[in-house]
């Protein structure tokens, strides 16, 4: 059987928030290391990978793998029950129906319980290499988040081009173009400002920032945003948790000129 | 303007 339970209800209603509308229903794959979820989605564009470590619960039990077939917009509804800094308890058997969420409320004896049907998902699973990328940008991720909207507003797709001279996000649409460059920058006082660019080689790739956008309602799990690029790979969003603990989106690039 | 290209033709299924 599953039992995990998160000091804070916080966390698993932001994660939930930032990939429900990218991916609808998906499987929670727990297992003594914790719980996983990898889902593409449906146009196969980007894929989302969720790490909840084992040791982000406590106490966190799981004698044996079970997936949660789950539909987040259900999901969604439940969580919505749940005050921020609730008790979060999760559990399921071990070829279970439902799964059964607890809030409590730390300041209350308030106990909330629900259930939620689970669903059968034959989902695919991909491998995902590990990659030496060619530059890696970590920033503060509601400057990212600024960045990808501003330039929403004049294109569908943006460039991302870091050289030793630093990151240039930029794009060009119908009305004019514009563009945003970083370079590193260390801010002792507040870490969370800083901009570090590890660079191997030169990259330069093309994504849509429609997705882009979505990946950024992760921004608020993390004062900081790790961007991995490599010429013609997907690109690697990456929200780092407490705990090793991660939500992950890859994108791939957009192919020709 | 540029294509698309699939998350899952540079991920291996496994």
């Amino acid at each position: 059987m599953l039992e995990a339970r998160l000091e804070q209800a916080n966390l698993l209603k932001k994660v939930v928030d930032a990939i429900k509308d990218l991916v609808q229903d998906c499987n929670f794959d727990c297992n003594d290391s914790g719980i996983a979820l990898q889902a593409m989605d449906n146009s196969h564009v980007a894929l989302v990978s969720m790490m909840l470590k084992s040791e982000s619960f406590s106490p966190f039990r799981c004698d044996r793998n079970i997936a949660l077939g789950i539909n987040l917009t259900s999901l969604t509804k439940v969580l919505r029950a749940a005050q921020n800094e609730d008790i979060l308890t999760l559990k399921a058997e071990d070829a279970p129906d439902v799964v059964n969420l607890v809030f409590e409320s730390a300041e209350s004896d308030r106990i909330s319980e629900y259930d939620i049907k689970l669903m059968d998902i034959d989902q695919e699973h991909l491998g995902i290499p590990e990659t030496e990328y060619a530059a890696t940008i970590s920033m503060p991720s509601a400057e990212f988040q600024r960045i990808c909207r501003d330039l929403m507003a004049l294109s569908e797709s943006v460039s991302i081009e870091c050289s030793k001279e630093g990151v240039k996000f930029a794009c060009q649409g119908d009305i004019g173009s514009g563009s945003v460059t970083l370079r590193s920058h260390t801010n002792v006082d507040k870490p969370e400002m800083n901009v570090e660019i590890d660079l191997t080689e030169p990259v330069s790739l093309t994504f849509s920032l429609k997705y882009l956008v979505g990946f950024c309602k992760a921004s608020s799990l993390s004062g900081q945003v790790k961007l991995c690029l490599s010429n013609e790979v997907p690109l690697l969003v990456e929200y780092a948790l407490a705990n090793n603990s991660y939500l992950r989106f890859y994108l791939a690039p957009k192919i020709g000129d | 303007p540029a294509g698309q290209g699939s998350i899952k033709s540079f991920f291996n299924q496994s």
